[in-house]
């Protein structure tokens, strides 16, 4: 028997808003001590993770480890039949070929269940080698947003280059050049808003504009962003979800042949 | 000019 509670039943919305126009199917990994998904996109250019530990749910049974493959657009058509406030438990039998949402108001007074179909998916977790980053930036959220929109116009890569002095983010194309640079912030008043970076040592890399967009569909996640980076190594864009774990990013750069 | 490298080309299968 598998059967998770969350009373901030928004989180789960906003995790599958922010994986789903970068994968089509993954399989849920659940145990004892929480749910996983590892899935490349289809063009195995970058890989997404997302971890909810088990103790961030209201309540958490899961009596064997199960696999649960999912269609994750079935799954975010169902879960926007859930209200922001709904409280969302999604349960599974052992070895089901089905799983069930139910969406509880907060009062109690409107109940909905759906059923869906599970899928037999290839599983291929990819082992992601423990990396010392050279340069780990945190900004806020909307900012990364705005700046990947804002440079996707002039062209189909960024380059984001990190120094001691901050962070450049630029982009070229028929229409020009745009460069913006972001420096370490002096003192805020809210965290959330700080710009810091941990720089080991200096270190650019060129990105795809594509999926980087694709990723700040989780800016609604989180407040702030972080970007690891080290020289010739997929960049990591990491959103918390909540205090009850992550989605991780990893995009492969583009690379001089 | 720069090449989109594969995913593949940096974590592991198990």
């Amino acid at each position: 028997m598998f059967e998770a509670r969350l009373v901030q039943g928004n989180l789960l919305k906003k995790v599958l808003e922010s994986l789903k126009d970068l994968l089509t199917e993954a399989s849920w990994d659940c145990a004892d001590t929480g749910i996983q998904l590892q899935a490349m996109d289809n063009s195995h250019v970058s890989l997404v993770s997302v971890q909810l530990r088990a103790d961030g749910f209201d309540k958490f049974r899961c009596d064997r480890q199960l696999s649960m493959g999912m269609n994750l657009t079935s799954m975010s058509k169902i879960l926007r039949c859930a209200a922001n406030d709904d409280i969302i438990t999604i349960k599974a039998q052992d070895q089901a070929d089905n799983v069930t949402f139910v969406f509880e108001s907060p009062n109690q007074e409107k109940v909905a269940d759906y059923e869906m179909k599970l899928m037999n998916l290839d599983q291929e977790h990819l082992g992601i080698p423990e990396t010392d980053y050279a340069a780990v930036i945190k900004l806020p959220a909307a900012e990364f947003q705005r700046i990947i929109k804002d440079l996707s116009q002039f062209g189909e890569s960024v380059v984001i280059s990190c120094t001691k002095e901050g962070v450049k983010f630029s982009a070229a194309g028929d229409i020009g050049v745009g460069n913006i640079k972001l420096a370490q912030t002096a003192s805020v008043d809210k965290e959330e808003e700080a710009v810091t970076i941990e720089m080991q040592e200096p270190v650019t890399l060129t990105f795809a504009c594509r999926y980087l967009n694709m990723f700040t569909k989780a800016t609604c996640l989180a407040p702030q962003v972080t970007l690891s980076m080290s020289p010739e190594v997929p960049l990591v864009v990491e959103y918390k979800i909540g205090d009850m774990g992550h989605v991780r990013y990893y995009l492969a750069p583009k690379i001089e042949d | 000019t720069k090449r989109q490298k594969n995913i593949l080309s940096f974590f592991q299968k198990p």
